[in-house]
């Protein structure tokens, strides 16, 4: 299969508090322990992303706002993720994601 | 496959 790259722009603003809707968890290589990045672990009903519906779970985050995960270990990608949802996302009222996601072969 | 969870999961 190949791999897709999307952006998308979440509105924050009808969800309030409750922000994305999203639980994220970080994954990482069995041998090597090497870290292999953060994907979307579920979307949570009634959510911004649930009602959005373009985000897909085992989605690997790439971006947020703009700031690349890619060079960072998960934790430091995860440390990223939640200020972007904190202060910016919501100044912003929305979250700007990319994720890629694998798309299987014929 | 060769992937594993490393545990660390959090809600945005």
């Amino acid at each position: 299969g190949t791999r897709e790259f999307l952006t998308f722009e979440i509105p924050l603003n009808d969800s309030g508090s409750a922000g994305l809707g999203v639980s994220v968890k970080g994954n990482r290589s069995k041998e090597s322990h090497a870290d292999l990045g953060i994907f979307v672990k579920s979307i949570i009903t009634g959510g911004a992303a649930c009602k959005d519906g373009r985000l897909r779970v085992n989605d690997k985050l790439i971006a947020v706002n703009g700031e690349s995960l890619l060079e960072k270990t998960n934790q430091e990608a995860m440390e990223t993720l939640r200020k972007s949802m904190s202060i910016e996302g919501n100044k912003r009222g929305m979250i700007q994601l990319i994720v890629a996601r694998r798309v299987p072969g014929r | 496959r060769n992937l594993e969870e490393d545990g660390t999961v959090i809600t945005l």
